[in-house]
């Protein structure tokens, strides 16, 4: 059965996106069936991969999550072998007014994939910049969360409305969620601000930060502009690099599980 | 009486809250009188002035929207003079569903910041990165937007949903709603990804755009930390020229106005 990771921080531009892309592409390269749902209205997971939202976009997961149609419907293969998408759009902001009125309105993404569980090693979803009803929703659903976070001031500000949401979440609706890890990126070892808060986050978090830091790799910037993941766009980046590196360590923490 | 100009784009991290903060103490000691409204739960604009949240801190934005409080209640001085703070809180996140019950829940922040009007010469809304309640509020309190974007592509995908959400809020609240300027932030002019992303910004925005260009430094991303602006943490900085630089432009510009 497969696993459902949520890539989730409501601090903006911390690298969320291009670690569900990078990191589902590294998993498929090594053979692992992956699903990225993109949970964001920006859906830039989804143009990153290549899919413009156009008129003609038939079904997206606003419409799974509020019409009820069956995830595998909505679901498009990508230029990426064993790496598929669901897609967003833009109507996906109205989601978080719609989703208010419906009962166990927690639990709709939950039930929605039930399905893919069967289908797929690992199912990532990409959250939007807030601890609204839509990562509230990837929350419940998910298995674990993994956190990126920029090394800088304001990042380190919003981990304890995370981890608060996060205790909210175990609480009331999926007790067994875990923190599958926290993940550097953007990393500039040439700044002590970074080296300084790079080591409060491994002392706050003790043993949950991932070895692999992501360094700042403007490869990385570039490859959503051409539809690519960094596999694809350019193997010899340190951008790439890190991305394999990475995926070798969630394999391998998640074999000692 | 004073101008609301409104920092938004739903794109996270691209320099919304650094330039709300930066841009504000540079127009304060050009001696203009400024308020900066915190709208986002993050609540960036207020820890990187100073404010930690604290459970005794009286009052925020929360209870000046959701309780009526009057805004010269909770404002608050910051360490420079002639800027003055309407901190945010978590709580705020609470805002975006109590609001959707109100009548004339989109003019809800436009009417509590009236008596403010008379006070400052300008008032900044520093904006969550959603087209949500919280920033549609600020669209239609505001005279004017300003929009700080990354030269990286997923920055470029989101402009048209932003530019339309003004457009809705031209035609159903506010209807002299202008844009103030498309500012270029984090510029590294290293790479060519910038510099591609800002010339087609430049061509879509014709004459929209900032002469004045910031360019990506450490400075700024440290100065939070010290819970000072960055005049005064670093004023001899690329980051500080250029943020002084930006207030010069736009003076410059509103008196052609
Ligand atoms: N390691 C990196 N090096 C250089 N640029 C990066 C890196 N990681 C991400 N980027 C770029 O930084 C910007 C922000 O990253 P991204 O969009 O993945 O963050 P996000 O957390 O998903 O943002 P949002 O909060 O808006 O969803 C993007 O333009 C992306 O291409
Ligand atoms: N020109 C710059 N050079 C270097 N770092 C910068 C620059 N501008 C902002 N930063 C840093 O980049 C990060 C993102 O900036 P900021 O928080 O101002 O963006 P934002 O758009 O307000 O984010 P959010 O969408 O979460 O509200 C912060 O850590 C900030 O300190
Ligand atoms: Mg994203
Ligand atoms: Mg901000």
């Amino acid at each position: 059965m497969g696993s459902i990771i949520a890539i989730a921080n409501q601090k903006g531009g911390v690298g969320k996106t291009t670690t569900a892309v990078n990191l589902s592409a590294a998993l498929a390269a090594a053979d692992c069936r992956v699903l990225i749902v993109d949970c964001d209205p920006q859906a830039n997971a989804s143009s990153g991969l290549g899919f413009q939202q156009t008129e003609s976009e038939p079904f997206t997961l606003y419409e799974v999550l509020i019409e009820g149609l069956p995830y595998d419907t909505a679901k498009r293969e990508t230029q990426i072998e064993q790496l598929d998408l669901l897609p967003s759009s833009r109507n996906l902001a109205g989601a978080n007014l719609e989703l208010v009125d419906l009962s166990d309105r927690e639990l709709i993404l939950w039930s929605r994939l039930a399905d893919a569980l069967a289908a797929y090693d690992f199912i990532f979803l990409d959250c939007p910049p807030a601890l609204d009803l839509l990562t509230l929703n990837a929350l419940v659903a998910a298995d674990s969360v993994l956190i990126p976070i920029q090394c800088e001031y304001f990042a380190l500000e919003g981990i304890s409305a995370l981890l608060d949401t996060i205790d909210r979440v175990r609480e009331f609706w999926n007790p067994d969620l875990m923190i599958e890890g926290v993940l550097l990126t953007m990393f500039d070892e040439r700044t002590t601000l970074a080296r300084q808060v790079a080591s409060d986050l491994q002392e706050f978090f003790e043993g949950q930060v991932f070895d692999t830091v992501i360094p700042r790799n403007v490869r990385l910037a570039e490859a959503p502009s051409h539809g690519r993941s960094i596999i694809q766009y350019d193997l010899r980046s340190r951008g790439a690099e890190s991305y394999l590196g990475l995926a070798r360590e969630f394999l391998f923490r998640r074999g000692q599980h």
